[in-house]
């Protein structure tokens, strides 16, 4: 329940949409993740299975990257178990 | 695997399999615990080089280096960063910060889907003879994504991306999630870029059986599978002393007490807990059980964590009975002491000697292995059930496969029980879940794939699925060991697979991206949670009909409502096209469903087909009245041209 609570997201990203500024997919994620947490950093970057990544972020942090460009969608991870 | 090889038709069909060339051009990826490199399944004997198109490596790390991967297990990796986010740093003294597996799950799945064969191979001489994976000649690469703390989503996608750049051709993952929509799970967004890359996955349907809406991995890009039981047993009798022998199965090896009456005790009666019917760790009391066989109720704790309990408080034996969870269900563990596993029926015949005799007294006698029993398969009671719960118009489990009692390749690092005090190390141990059926068919699919390349996943799911059987050969159906009756499609789905009609289904129902995408616009499914899918800005064209009865799978789901009409009908039309892969023919339509509320037609009755891959359509027309909540209809549509039977479940139900 703490704010500063940090956990797992997978974040989607519209690589359609990624400024002509940025000629790395992974720069433009990484940016969009600096620019809502400064100590977040990205566990995964992927590009076959998804556009985006995944970090750990607070739940406040989370909501700010949902609303920035190109992000589509910011969930948090799931825990499988095995069968 | 022993014995499945067999029980599947594939040591007698041999000659109908692809050429090993081909097969060996076939990389099946495992998403698990990591691999037991040393085991004799991944010996490469007899393996030429490494597909040209591999793109996979051998990561190093805890006792894991590159030489540890050869032709045969052509790739290693692991993924730990979402794990060691949320736990911590991965304790290296616990568990192996590499490929390696500490486990066994994944050493005995990839060697159930692709394992190179080993003679003599047994469980304390249990399932004794030649093991071979589904594949034997297949190319396997592990992706270590399950540690001691759990499987994380960030993982496994990472485990998926790289599998897909690698260029694995199926992909095996025995892990699920529950229930989600498609855009929050990780296996499903993963497996759909899989499927759009031609690799087929196929997946878990979970554990959670007998009860209904319990799948895992519904996604309808994802082969679904269940489990089933061999016709292979493990007898251990339990002889009491009124006389009475009760069956049981147990894959304990060591000193009995041969034709040694002993005192037995039922352990609620020997425990100040609560719940010490089901020998909880510390819930026995040692001076009650002391030299005594002790009846253990079955459930919340691990079967053999049970038997450890019994054993620690000085325990001579035990019996453990199946509750009403599991019914006649039993599944044989390598116990740490004298020990068998009898069903609730049997529980309660012994219960109601132990409550009623004022010194009961039982032995235990194990018999070995006993192969041919019927009937065979049965579906276990812990796979799971349909309906779907994620979109009840699609159809699953998919198929079912052995999953019960497998004898398999295991980890050198733990014993056959998993437990910390068990010192025992094993080349091969014997295990149970759809975890065991699920690399099965992953390895039938690596063998479809070699000797049909250029089949989509769909169609080869598709094969498997239309040629698989619901009937023994003496025309009964497949039975539900958990309800004792016929099991239906939402147990067994398309049925059990039998790999050699698959080579040959004569039609096939294919999909690919756009089926999917269309699907995923019948779900209502935004634009962004379609991109979230499927990786692309895709927008639903709102002058197109798009219906999940469309969607071209080889199976029919009709689930109705029970206040869908006033006038106490429904009338619901299904779609469906077939690709032929066979031989020209004139394939004619029967229907069978037993039901007197639902009318089926089809339209044409007859598909005509002179080319390859010539396509056919028809639809198929419902008309169901209204019927209490709860009921339900089963039966099949099949095509024929006389040789080939191209069948399909059909599963109603009014919720």
């Amino acid at each position: 329940s703490s704010p500063e609570k940090k956990r797992t997201y997978i974040v989607h990203m519209a690589k359609s949409q990624m400024p002509a500024s940025f000629d790395d997919h992974t720069r433009w994620y990484d940016s969009s993740l600096k620019s809502v947490s400064d100590s977040a950093e990205l566990l995964y970057t992927y590009t076959n299975a998804i556009h985006g990544f995944s970090t750990r972020l607070t739940p406040e942090e989370a909501e700010l990257l949902g609303n920035l460009p190109g992000i589509v969608s910011v969930l948090p991870e799931l825990k499988y178990e095995l069968h | 695997t022993t014995r499945t090889p067999e029980f599947l038709g594939l040591e007698k069909s041999a000659d109908l399999f692809p050429e090993s060339d081909s097969v060996s051009e076939v990389i099946v990826g495992v998403l698990d615990t990591g691999v037991w490199p040393e085991s004799k399944s991944f010996d490469h004997t007899g393996l030429g080089p490494v597909p040209s198109n591999w793109r996979g490596e051998c990561e190093f790390g805890t006792n894991f280096s590159s030489s540890n991967c050869n032709r045969k297990l052509i790739g290693a990796r692991y993924f730990s960063r979402g794990y060691e986010a949320v736990l911590g740093p991965i304790d290296e003294s616990t568990e192996s910060k590499s490929p390696r597996d500490d486990d066994g799950h994944g050493t005995h799945t990839a060697s159930t889907a692709a394992g190179s064969a080993v003679s003599g191979a047994s469980l304390f001489g249990y399932a004794s003879g030649k093991a071979r994976g589904m594949a034997t000649r297949a190319r396997v690469a592990v992706y270590k994504v399950c540690w001691i703390g759990g499987c994380f989503s960030s993982d496994i996608l990472a485990a998926i991306d790289k599998a897909i750049g690698d260029n694995v051709n199926v992909l095996s993952m025995s892990l699920g999630g529950g229930t989600s929509d498609y855009y929050r799970d990780s296996v499903a967004i993963g497996a759909f870029a899989a499927a759009e890359k031609g690799i087929l996955v196929s997946c878990s349907a979970g554990n959670a059986g007998p009860s209904p809406y319990s799948l895992s991995n519904v996604a309808p890009w994802i082969t679904t599978v269940g489990a089933g039981t061999l016709d292979r047993d493990f007898p251990a009798y339990v002889s009491l002393g009124n006389g009475l022998n009760i069956s049981g199965v147990s894959l304990y090896r060591g000193d009995a007490f041969p034709n040694k009456m002993l005192p037995f005790v039922y352990a609620g009666n020997a425990s100040n807990a609560t719940n010490g019917n089901l020998c909880m760790i510390d819930t026995l009391i040692p001076e009650k059980v002391s030299g005594k066989i002790v009846l253990c109720d079955r459930g919340v704790s691990a079967r053999v964590q049970k038997g450890a309990v019994v054993k620690a408080a000085g325990g001579a034996g035990m019996v453990l009975a199946n509750t009403a969870a599991n019914g006649e269900e039993l599944v044989a563990d390598a116990h740490l002491l004298p020990a068998t596993a009898v069903g609730q029926k049997s529980g309660d015949v012994i219960k109601s000697y132990l409550f009623s005799d004022p010194n009961p007294t039982a032995t235990i006698l194990f018999e070995g292995t006993k192969v041919g029993i019927e009937p065979s398969p049965v579906v276990a009671a812990f796979s799971s059930r349909g309906p779907n719960s994620i979109t009840p118009e699609i159809l699953k489990p998919d198929v079912i496969a052995p999953g019960v009692n497998i004898i398999a390749g295991w980890s050198g690092s733990l014993g056959p029980t998993g437990l910390s005090t068990d010192m025992r190390r094993v080349g091969f141990n014997i295990i149970s879940g759809t975890s065991m059926s699920c690399p099965h068919v992953s390895g039938l699919a690596a063998l479809l794939k070699a000797a049909h390349p250029q089949w989509s996943p769909a169609a080869l799911r598709s094969a498997l699925m239309t040629t698989a059987y619901t009937q023994y050969k003496n025309g009964q159906s497949i039975q539900d060991v958990a309800s004792g009756r016929p099991s239906t499609p939402f147990d067994h789905g398309a049925g059990h697979v039998d790999p050699a009609a698959a080579l040959n289904p004569g039609l096939v129902y294919d999909l690919d991206v756009a089926d999917y995408l269309g699907f995923l616009c019948a779900l209502n499914y935004t634009s962004a949670q379609i991109n979230m899918v499927a990786r692309r800005n895709f927008t639903c064209d709102p002058a197109k009909k798009y219906s999940l009865t469309d969607l071209n799978y080889p199976s029919f789901s009709v689930p109705l409502q029970t206040a869908q009409s006033d006038s106490g009908s429904t009338v619901l039309k299904y779609s469906r096209t077939l690709t032929n892969v066979g031989s020209p023919g004139t394939y004619k339509v029967s229907v069978n469903l037993k039901s007197e509320a639902v009318k089926v037609s089809v339209e044409p009755k007859s598909l005509s087909f002179s080319e390859l891959n010539e396509k056919k359509s028809y639809t198929v027309t419902f008309t169901a009245n209204l019927m209490p909540s709860n009921t339900v209809s089963f039966g099949h549509i099949e095509w024929s041209e006389g040789t080939h039977v191209v069948r399909s479940p059909i599963a109603i139900s009014w919720t």
